[in-house]
């Protein structure tokens, strides 16, 4: 009995840490909405716009301890980025039959979009072309292996 | 560490360096 109440002590702790986590994260910039759902569960709702003149990595909150990023945006040499989503696959995975569940709800899709020059990306389907935009989609699941990685070039300055 | 659980994210990165990145849906504490 015991043991029961010191879990449920624990589960409360948890569920009390996870709603500072959604404060916390609903006042940083980007964020329009941050539900907890209860569970381990948080909804979501962010959107963030700039100029690309250094990386950028999302989500990151030192304070809630999210660190782990779902996408990361690397500036590589004078005109390019390459754009990397470790969280949206599962590159480790390969040929070592993992076991655990970390991304058995995995279930969405990353979609690029660009009018600068695609050097590289690794999806199967490849790039479809409307006009002077071209669009990358993945779709994430437990199943995906490669996660998404691009290479945009940026017009050069003059 | 957090996990992407449901979701849809857009990123569109321009050639003249704006971009903006969303993500819209669950992040799942694991």
């Amino acid at each position: 009995a015991a043991e029961a109440e010191d879990d449920a002590e624990e589960a409360a702790k948890k569920e009390a840490k996870f709603k500072a986590i959604a404060e916390a994260l609903t006042k940083e910039a980007g964020y329009r909405s941050v539900t907890y759902k209860g569970d381990g569960v948080f909804v979501v709702d962010y959107q963030i716009s700039g100029k690309l003149t250094h990386g950028f990595l999302w989500p990151y909150n030192l304070d809630a301890e999210v660190i782990f990023p779902f996408v990361v945006l690397e500036l590589r040499g004078a005109d390019a980025v390459r754009v990397k989503a470790p969280a949206f696959g599962d590159n480790d995975s390969l040929g070592k039959g993992k076991s655990d569940t970390t991304n058995a709800k995995l279930d969405g899709t990353f979609t690029l979009v660009t009018d600068g020059e695609l050097v590289s990306q690794n999806n199967e389907d490849g790039a479809k072309t409307e006009g002077n935009r071209r669009t990358v989609t993945w779709k994430a699941s437990p199943l995906s292996k490669d996660a998404p990685m691009a290479v945009v070039k940026f017009t050069p300055k003059p | 560490a957090f996990s992407p659980g449901k979701f849809a994210s857009t990123l569109t990165i321009l050639a003249d360096r704006s971009f903006t990145f969303s993500y819209q849906g669950e992040v799942i504490a694991v």
